[in-house]
């Protein structure tokens, strides 16, 4: 079990990370994300991304933050350049 | 709403569109129309208008692909990313991208090639992503969107108009503000439970409701409809008019009385007219018809005449055999005989006197009954 475990948090890592860069301007060399440090640039991406999508801004990668990002959507950024 | 950084904008408001190539899961024309039905719903709230080019360069280019397509943004397969587009601009910007390992439907048993057209166009005319879950230009694709009451919400229009601004009222603009005409004895009162209308017909996202000498015009962008003289927009028209319908991807207004017609494009009555109705197909036993109908999905006008009705091809300008057919056969719960007729919201709505049918072309039945002055705000 622990071994699924490690590989689906990999994939959801993954799946933030890829998200958040694409649509949240976050710089592709930011360090892999992990799940349990409370600050750093890619915490601040998931609030911002919370924010915008209208969800609760967390930082946490919540159930309805991780349905939000598996959603069909625009492949336009939500923000920045 | 947002725009892209720099607010990029199209200085110019009349723009051409191409679409490149076509997907395999819809028709043709299936494509076509919803592509002309998005751009619709951006032209009907800004003075942008759109023509179709089928060769060569256009401001817009439309086209469908995979995986990695030429430019920095490849497509991931089926789900996630159903497409994207680019801010206005020379060459790739404004241009339109889908994901052709989406399903594309024309309903929403797929993706819905209109909804996802009509936020992809949003980019290519200039607006970014909006925070508002309402919106059209919100990033994320809403299977749950009405599609038959599809409407722009207000954060949508003010972030185009922050853009564009609202369509022109200039001179030769049809609805240009005359001073709207007070209410008097001699004049229809748009609250009477007993109004009925002679004619009924849609201009350019307004709804034009002919009663006599004079029309209410309803635009949805304001709660009073305004109430003119059909003189003060077309001398030349008569009135007590008998039908109206506009052919939208024509941008005329067809108007009837007796066994003549007119066409007018804005304030401008078209050369050569008034024609005889009978130059459509009528038999010469029609003297008058009652009431028109365009149906803009189907390119097809249907004309009521007492208890039956006939059906006219837009795109090969003839009158369709097999025609005339019972109001009732293809209607049912519409009862003869029509006043007025109009198609919104893919409903159509029938007139006769004082009652109003919705009715539901695709369930074919009668989806509300109401007051035929319900539209003015009464």
């Amino acid at each position: 079990y622990p071994a699924d475990r490690a590989a689906e948090d990999e994939d959801i890592m993954e799946l933030v990370q890829q998200y958040l860069e694409n649509y949240y301007n976050l710089a592709k060399d930011t360090k892999p994300f992990v799940r349990r440090r409370e600050g750093g640039p890619v915490v601040e991406k998931i609030r911002e991304m919370q924010k915008f999508l209208g969800l609760a801004v967390t930082g946490k990668l919540d159930s309805d933050t991780l349905e939000m990002m598996r959603k069909p959507r625009c492949g336009v950024p939500d923000v920045g350049e | 709403f947002t725009t892209f950084p720099g607010i990029p904008k199209w200085r110019k408001t009349h723009l051409t569109y191409r679409i490149m190539n076509y997907t395999l899961d819809l028709p043709r024309e299936a494509v076509d129309s919803a592509i002309e039905k998005a751009l619709n719903v951006w032209k009907e709230v800004t003075p942008l208008t759109f023509s179709r080019t089928d060769e060569g360069e256009a401001d817009i280019k439309i086209s469908f692909a995979v995986r990695d397509h030429g430019d920095f943004s490849p497509f991931d397969g089926p789900g996630n990313v159903l497409g994207h587009a680019y801010p206005p601009g020379p060459g790739i910007y404004g241009d339109a991208h889908f994901d052709d390992d989406e399903l594309w439907t024309s309903d929403t048993s797929g993706t819905n090639l209109f909804l996802v057209a009509a936020h992809e166009l949003g980019h290519s005319l200039g607006l970014f992503h909006s925070a508002d879950p309402r919106a059209l230009m919100y990033p994320v694709y809403n299977t749950l969107t009405d599609l038959a009451r599809f409407r722009l919400s207000q954060d949508d229009v003010d972030g185009i108009q922050s853009l564009y601004g609202a369509p022109p009222v200039s001179p030769d603009e049809p609805m240009a503000p005359t001073e709207s005409v007070p209410s008097g004895p001699e004049t229809p009162d748009a609250c009477d439970p007993a109004l009925s209308f002679d004619a009924i017909s849609t201009l350019r996202g307004e709804i034009l409701f002919f009663k006599d000498r004079h029309f209410w015009r309803k635009s949805f962008r304001t709660l009073e409809p305004g109430f003119f003289l059909i003189s003060s927009f077309w001398p030349s028209l008569p009135s007590g008019l008998d039908a109206a319908y506009e052919e939208t991807s024509k941008d005329i207004v067809f108007i009837f009385k007796g066994d003549q017609f007119w066409a007018i494009r804005g304030t401008e009555v078209q050369a050569g007219y008034p024609k005889g109705i009978h130059t459509l197909g009528f038999p010469e036993t029609v003297g008058k018809i009652d009431a028109a109908m365009f149906d803009k999905e189907k390119k097809k006008t249907f004309f009521f005449v007492g208890d039956k009705y006939w059906r006219f091809d837009e795109k090969r300008q003839s009158m369709e055999p097999g025609f005339p057919k019972q109001i009732a056969e293809d209607f049912p719960g519409v009862d003869p005989k029509v006043d007025a007729a109009f198609e919104a919201f893919g409903f159509y709505y029938f007139f006769s006197g004082s009652s109003q049918l919705e009715f539901d072309p695709n369930a074919r039945q009668v989806t509300h009954a109401l007051k035929s002055r319900s539209w003015l705000n009464c």
